[in-house]
């Protein structure tokens, strides 16, 4: 199965 | 106070169309540099960035930060009260309840203006990292939107290859599987056919092509598209706008267990 992960995973937040 | 003269509605009003089904409620943050808007989808699966420069205004005034919350419904409303090659210009004061647009046709004397309310939005503001990107390709808008089209009658997911043979869009889907492969393509007479293809190494990456159709609506921006990829991290898509503007989406990849 394919996952679908989030943004949050990749930028941070400010 | 913010005063923003645009010489065409046109462009706002194909950048608000382009995202409105994205972000619906989302801050645009004005300052001397330009107005800027960061906005991820409620599934933070996608990200929306925009920059229309200072340059891109004529005039251009604001003196302190100003954040403009908008619903992005509201602001759609407002803008198909204006003529494509309407002259607009936002204005609103420092502390605003309201911001202001005013549309004037160069060819009556027609001026209409509206306000919009403005809302209060907790918008968290996240960092992008700056990428050296493994691969960036660079093609007709026009193409990669029929690309995703095409594919999403099959499947739900994309994946990007792109290695020294070109680059490769490929879906396998209940019914069957496609593929398209295109090449580096220089076309004098018509440059914005051009496809180029800059790789310092192989990328392979999946994405669902229900964002990357959503992001084509972009396409009436701009002739040409850019695609950043690199393993694992987010795509980059870039509309570049005139005076160095721009309407970028960012969205995270697949990832198979």
């Amino acid at each position: 199965p394919i996952h679908q992960p989030t943004l949050d995973t990749y930028f941070c937040s400010r | 106070m913010l005063e923003a003269r645009l010489e065409q509605a046109n462009l706002l009003k194909k950048v608000v169309d382009a995202i409105k089904d994205l972000v619906q409620d989302c801050n645009f943050d004005c300052n001397d540099s330009g107005i800027a808007l960061q906005a991820m989808d409620n599934s933070h699966v996608a990200l929306v960035s925009m920059m229309l420069k200072s340059e891109s205004f004529s005039p251009f005034r604001c003196d302190r930060n100003i954040a403009l919350g908008i619903n992005l419904g509201s602001l759609t409303k407002v803008l198909r009260c204006a003529q494509n090659e309407d002259i607009l210009t936002l204005k609103a004061e420092d502390a605003p309840d309201v911001v202001n647009l005013v549309f004037e046709s160069a060819e009556t004397d027609r001026i209409s203006e509206y306000d919009i309310k403005l809302m209060d939005i907790d918008q968290e503001h996240l960092g992008i990292p700056e990428t050296e990107y493994a691969a960036t390709i660079t093609m007709p808008s026009a193409e990669f939107q029929r690309i995703c089209r095409d594919l999403s009658a099959l499947s739900e997911s994309v994946s990007i290859e792109c290695s020294k043979e070109g680059v490769k869009f490929n879906c396998q889907g209940d019914i069957g599987s496609g593929s398209i492969h295109l090449r580096s393509h220089t076309n004098v007479d018509k440059p914005e056919l051009n496809v180029e293809i800059d790789l310092t190494e192989p990328v392979s990456l999946t994405f669902s092509l229900k964002y990357l159709v959503n992001f084509c609506k972009a396409s009436g921006l701009s002739n040409q598209v850019k695609l950043c990829l690199s393993n694992e991290v987010p795509l980059l898509v870039e509309y570049a706008l005139s005076n160095n503007s721009y309407l970028r989406f960012y969205l995270a990849p697949k990832i198979g267990d």
